[in-house]
């Protein structure tokens, strides 16, 4: 679960 | 070596990184990556240390973080592929090299080795894709014009893949 969260907030820096 | 015992992955990272070194020093850089597998959450850590080191304002401190990342994706395997095939950290690399956040301050040397290290990796590990994602995007904003040359001794893969034969 803690993974599945984690990928969810990893996010490409906003250009 | 007994004075290494008590090493961390921090003070392992400032002597190989040390502006004061006249030169790569491989006994600090192997010992960063013994020291990433040597603990649980190695990889974690160390890329918070080195995306850091990276984004020093001194160019040599920078350029010696550079080559320890380099040589942690060659030395520390798929637990430290995985973290830096993360945005968290890919974004670190991005704006050392984007003008819209620290590109203007940073030497060409450090910019030129941060995308040659990221097309290197697209190539080596097509299965990270966030990698993929971040180089393609840098393109897309004109901040990578043409994908560098990488020597071939700088490629990642340690030894190619067994082919599978026709019979």
């Amino acid at each position: 679960l803690g993974e599945e969260s984690e990928e969810r907030d990893d996010h490409l820096l906003p250009m | 070596m007994a004075e290494a015992e008590g090493e961390s992955l921090e003070s392992w990272l400032n002597k190989a990184t040390n502006p004061l070194n006249r030169q790569e020093d491989w006994e600090y850089i192997i010992g960063f990556c013994d020291q990433i597998n040597k603990e649980l959450e190695g990889p974690q850590i160390a890329v918070r240390l080195l995306a850091h080191k990276i984004q020093s304002p001194q160019e040599w401190e920078a350029v010696q973080a550079l080559t320890v990342l380099e040589a942690c994706m060659k030395n520390c395997g798929q637990r430290f592929h995985n973290e830096v095939g993360k945005f968290r950290f890919l974004n670190e690399l991005i704006k050392v090299v984007s003008p819209k956040y620290l590109g203007d301050r940073v030497s060409e040397k450090v910019k030129s080795k941060i995308i040659e290290l990221l097309y290197s990796w697209t190539v080596a590990l097509p299965d990270e894709s966030k990698i993929k994602d971040a180089y393609y995007m840098l393109k897309r904003q004109g901040i990578v014009l043409s994908d560098p040359v990488i020597p071939a001794e700088s490629t990642l893969i340690p030894s190619p893949p067994a082919r599978p034969k026709n019979p």
